[in-house]
């Protein structure tokens, strides 16, 4: 089985209410979630929370642990799930510096105040997506570019990629994923367990420098040059921070139920058994005969 | 209930059916769920129905307290309730929705679709 990854030239139009049954984004109902729908009283308190377009990794996901499942394949045995049986992906709020000048580090931020601490965390990855080198790019420069992501206050090395300056980033060179595992970054700390209150943000920067290794004292790279400016992105061109998690709860159904204040439906009584009390006669006679 | 002629054939009245499988579509969008769920909007969960009296018949694969209890019901439905017409194997399925910081998650909710119905 292969890993479910975003190809190049994803499609990115909207999906179609007919795509294996998935709800269209764009048919202008605002999504919302359970928690939401528990806090709201009534239709004069809605507020149509910005509109969630799920991104392309994630539908590729879904319609390959979908298939998966028909096929009656477990997916949580794929190599790409991690063992999961939950994977979220948070989309990148961080912002390049506008500044003409070179881009040495980006910071890309993350909300993870969601990730939910009774869950085991079994992986997780930074997604970049690399443009082809275009405008930006120094046509001077040749070699290798070797990228490093760390979290933001530690600087200790998660992963590290290297490409070539002018490597075309896909077969198509329109553009392509760069999968970095950054797992040590929420492994140690969890930041969310130790103030869930607050909103916790996860911080991860990227630099790059030539060669191959890190040396002591090598300038750093523009990003920019390397396809990984931030600047006019579309939704689906977003770094994403997807992870990969092991719920230990047997009815996972449960949260939701509680969180939409569903326990009224328990008001319905089960109907009457309509059995007559002459059949129930009839019946044991025959049985006993 | 069903009524036999001597040749064991069912006439008269309309059989109360065995314990089985039947359809049970779910769909999202009429529970008010499709807010949250991006995809399925829905799938078919099956649910079990019927009767398990005796004799129980071997695929529905009783447990011992099942057919004890069968068995004392035939005797005496009066004193206990015929053993439960329950899923046995459930399978799981993928959802793919929006949870409350609007983040995408892929889960996999377990015990969602009925693949076999049995007396317990």
């Amino acid at each position: 089985c292969q890993q479910a990854t975003i190809p190049a030239d994803a499609p990115t139009e909207p999906l179609r209410e007919s795509d294996q049954g998935m709800r269209s984004r764009q048919d202008g109902k605002a999504p919302r979630s359970p928690r939401d729908a528990a806090a709201r009283k009534g239709p004069s308190a809605w507020a149509p929370p910005p509109r969630v377009e799920p991104h392309e990794y994630m539908l590729s996901l879904y319609r390959t642990y979908s298939i998966a499942e028909k096929l009656g394949i477990n997916a949580t045995f794929f190599q790409s799930s991690k063992a999961a049986n939950t994977i979220t992906s948070f989309v990148d709020r961080g912002r390049d510096d506008l500044s003409p000048s070179a881009l040495r580090r980006q910071k890309y931020l993350f909300d993870v105040s969601t990730l939910s601490d009774k869950e085991e965390l079994v992986g997780a990855e930074l997604r970049l997506f690399r443009k082809a080198p275009g405008d930006h790019s120094s046509k001077a420069q040749t070699g290798l570019a070797h990228v490093q992501v760390s979290p933001c206050l530690s600087g200790r090395l998660l992963d590290s990629r290297t490409w070539g300056l002018h490597e075309a980033a896909s077969a198509q060179a329109g553009g392509g994923w760069v999968v970095f595992d950054v797992w040590q970054a929420l492994q140690p700390h969890q930041p969310w367990k130790k103030q869930p209150q607050q909103p916790q943000q996860l911080c991860l920067e990227v630099r790059a420098v030539a060669g191959t290794r890190t040396q002591a004292q090598q300038p750093l790279l523009d990003l920019r040059d390397l396809g990984l400016g931030r600047g006019a992105r579309a939704q689906q061109e977003k770094a994403l921070l997807v992870v990969f998690t092991k719920s230990r709860r047997k009815n996972l159904f449960s949260e939701l139920r509680q969180e939409r204040g569903a326990q009224q439906q328990g008001a319905h009584a089960p109907p009457q058994e309509s059995t007559a009390a002459a059949q129930l006669r009839l019946q044991s006679r025959r049985m006993r005969r | 209930t069903a009524y036999h002629n001597r040749h064991g054939k069912r006439h008269g009245k309309k059989a109360r059916l065995r314990c089985s499988k039947k359809a049970l579509h779910v769909n999202f969008k009429e529970l008010g769920w499709d807010d949250w769920i991006i995809a399925p909007l829905e799938y078919e969960a099956y649910h079990c129905e019927g009767v398990c009296d005796f004799p129980l018949r071997s695929h529905l694969e009783p447990t011992n307290h099942a057919i004890i209890q069968t068995l004392m019901n035939s005797m005496d439905p009066g004193s206990t309730p015929p053993s439960c017409c329950v899923p046995t194997k459930l399978t799981p399925i993928s959802i793919l929705y929006t949870d409350a910081g609007n983040n995408v998650v892929y889960k996999q909710y377990e015990d969602m679709v009925v693949e076999s119905c049995g007396c317990r």
